[in-house]
């Protein structure tokens, strides 16, 4: 772990007294390896050490009688604060029927993640409305009816001939009429750089007004995580994101570069594929794993 | 982070931001930039253009791995299991391998070998009907391994060139469900001596170094015969699969660029690696 390797660098130190600059300059090599090996961005890393650094060269290591620990300290509270200090919430404040929109790559998990969002509000005594919006890929309306179907919960008779923006706007009337308070909408997987596919999301927003548009995020993702983010949140404008598959061993490090080039909250993570695996992100647990 | 005599420290960190941005992790940078410090800088002192040139020769032969032609004449049916962790692209990546070879004029059968994700059946019948390939599927919910067995039965008794089995996602932690691959693998065999003949790992081009890990675990259980790399028709580079071909020896097949039937091509290892560093 990295709190291992820095207790090494800085074992070494140990007998020379003071820390000089050098010492500071290893350990700083060591915690950026370890992001860069974390998947957190490259440009990332570099602004995140730049900032550590700052405070590592400062009295509060050099003058410290254990600076090991003082420096492991100033990572690990710089990574918390980045990461989103404490968790953030889904804000569903809005006269109903209140419309969420998931959006992200293909194969990110949206279509799983709508259905896990559904049972936890369902749980909360929220009546959850199920809208496929996906006319692209092959049974995708079938995969969230039948979601919809285990739940128990309603959803919108989608065909794939219809246009995504019209199945959002017949299913928000829909919505309003059965008194479902909550209306979860299911896009198709596209990317980032697709022009017509962006413009699509944007016409559903402009459309239906959602309250919240989340990201949904891969956690395995590599550096491209900064590019895609950046992209869905400048074209688009992202509430929050919800990271998914954190039930593997990926360390995770998207996590950091999606919340350093956006600022949005990570309101969820994934943490398997039956329905009831979500849970609130924990912005101290997340920083653990990325450090490792 | 690396030092060298012949690049200067911006053209080394350029390269570094590169290679970094593009997946390929630090012990393989590490393993490049040595490279480029011992044999590259000492010939090529005072020209950056022919270290960069180098380094891509040397990533390609990283990357050129004696690859064994698909055998259809002796093996009939030729058995290809598809596996990977989630959403991937594993049953698309299916749907247009049957495109490629049904347009050859091979008889291909499908083998919906994903019977626990919510219409996933439904989903590998599409492309079925798509590419004029037949689908063979069972019970949602129902024995993997007994949908594989059927597809290899029925393609003996069709006398049909290729199966090829899907199956569900999965993560390489999940020691159960890497258990529950290794039997379908066995069933294989049972339905076919030799089969599967090909096991494909499909990675998604916009995993970080996690790669390495779903390479490992997924090859020390299934031994793969090579690997599929998708979604390349995005902005992610893919470098992850130069260390994985570097330490397991799995050569890369065919790339996915999209999500139509005709969005697969063969691996080129030269335009990989011109991608890398546009
Ligand atoms: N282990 C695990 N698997 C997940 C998780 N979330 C989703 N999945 C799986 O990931 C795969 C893809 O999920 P989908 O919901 O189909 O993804 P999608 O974003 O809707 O895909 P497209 O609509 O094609 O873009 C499925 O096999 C899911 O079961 C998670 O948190 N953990
Ligand atoms: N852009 C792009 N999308 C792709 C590519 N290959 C697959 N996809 C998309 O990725 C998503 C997931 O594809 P699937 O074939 O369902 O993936 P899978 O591995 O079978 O997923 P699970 O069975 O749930 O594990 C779908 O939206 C596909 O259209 C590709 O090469 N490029
Ligand atoms: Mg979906
Ligand atoms: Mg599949």
């Amino acid at each position: 772990s990295l709190s291992d390797k820095l207790g090494l660098t800085f074992k070494r130190l140990k007998g020379h007294g003071k820390l000089s600059e050098s010492n500071i300059k290893d350990a700083l090599r060591d915690v950026r390896i370890n992001l860069l090996e974390a998947d957190v961005n490259y440009r990332v890393v570099k602004d995140f050490i730049a900032s550590v650094k700052k405070r590592a060269m400062g009295k509060e290591v050099l003058a410290s009688l254990t600076p090991g620990q003082q420096f492991i300290k100033i990572v690990n509270e710089e990574l918390i604060s980045l990461m989103g200090g404490k968790a953030g919430e889904l804000d569903l404040a809005a006269r109903p029927p209140v419309a969420v929109m998931l959006c992200g790559l293909q194969g990110s998990g949206k279509t799983t993640s709508v259905g896990k969002l559904a049972h936890m509000l369902k749980k909360m005594g929220r009546r959850p409305y199920l809208v496929p919006a996906d006319v692209y890929r092959p049974a995708a309306i079938e995969q969230l009816t039948k979601l919809a179907g285990d739940l128990d919960v309603p959803v919108f008779p989608s065909t794939t001939g219809q246009d995504p923006v019209e199945i959002c706007r017949q299913a928000m009337e829909k919505a309003e009429v059965q008194n479902n308070d909550v209306v979860l909408l299911d896009t198709a997987g596209r990317l980032h750089v697709d022009e017509d596919l962006m413009q699509e999301l944007l016409n559903i927003k402009r459309e239906i007004q959602p309250k919240q548009i989340l990201l949904v995020a891969d956690s395995m993702t590599g550096q491209d995580a900064v590019n895609v983010a950046e992209r869905f949140d400048e074209d688009l404008g992202v509430d929050g994101v919800i990271l998914t598959k954190t039930d593997g061993d990926a360390r995770g490090g998207a996590a950091l570069s999606i919340k350093a080039v956006t600022g949005k909250p990570i309101l969820f993570v994934g943490t398997g594929e039956r329905m009831d695996a979500m849970e609130a992100f924990h912005p101290d647990r997340m920083a653990g794993r990325i450090l490792g | 982070m690396f030092g060298s005599k012949a690049l200067d420290d911006d053209e080394l960190e350029e390269i570094e931001e590169i290679l970094f941005t593009a997946d390929i992790g630090v012990k393989t940078a590490q393993k490049l930039l040595e490279y480029i410090e011992k044999e590259l800088s000492r010939k090529d002192k005072s020209r950056p253009e022919k270290i960069l040139g180098g380094l891509q020769e040397k990533i390609r032969s990283m990357l050129s791995i004696e690859t064994k032609p698909l055998d259809f004449e002796s093996n009939k049916p030729l058995v290809i299991l598809v596996v990977g962790v989630n959403g991937t692209g594993k049953t698309t990546t299916i749907g247009k391998l049957a495109m490629r070879f049904t347009d050859e004029g091979k008889k291909v059968i499908l083998a919906a070998g994903d019977t626990f994700r919510a219409a996933a059946a439904e989903q590998l019948q599409v492309w079925a009907e798509r590419t004029g390939a037949q689908l063979i599927r069972g019970q949602e919910g129902g024995d993997p391994g007994a949908v594989v067995y059927d597809a290899i039965s029925a393609a003996k008794s069709q006398n049909a060139d290729l199966v090829i089995a899907d199956t569900a996602g999965r993560l390489h932690t999940k020691v159960n469900l890497v258990e529950e691959l290794k039997k379908i693998h066995r069933v294989c065999g049972k339905a076919m001596p030799g089969a599967p003949h090909e096991v494909w790992l499909v990675l998604d081009a916009t995993t970080g170094q996690n790669a390495i890990n779903q390479a490992k675990q997924f090859h020390k259980a299934l031994e793969l015969t090579g690997m599929i790399l998708t979604k390349l028709d995005g902005t992610a580079k893919g470098g992850v699969i130069i260390g994985i071909a570097d330490t397991f020896g799995i050569p890369v097949r065919f790339i996915g660029i999209g999500e139509q039937a005709a969005d697969l091509r063969r691996f080129d290892s030269e335009a990989f690696v011109k991608a890398l560093f546009t």
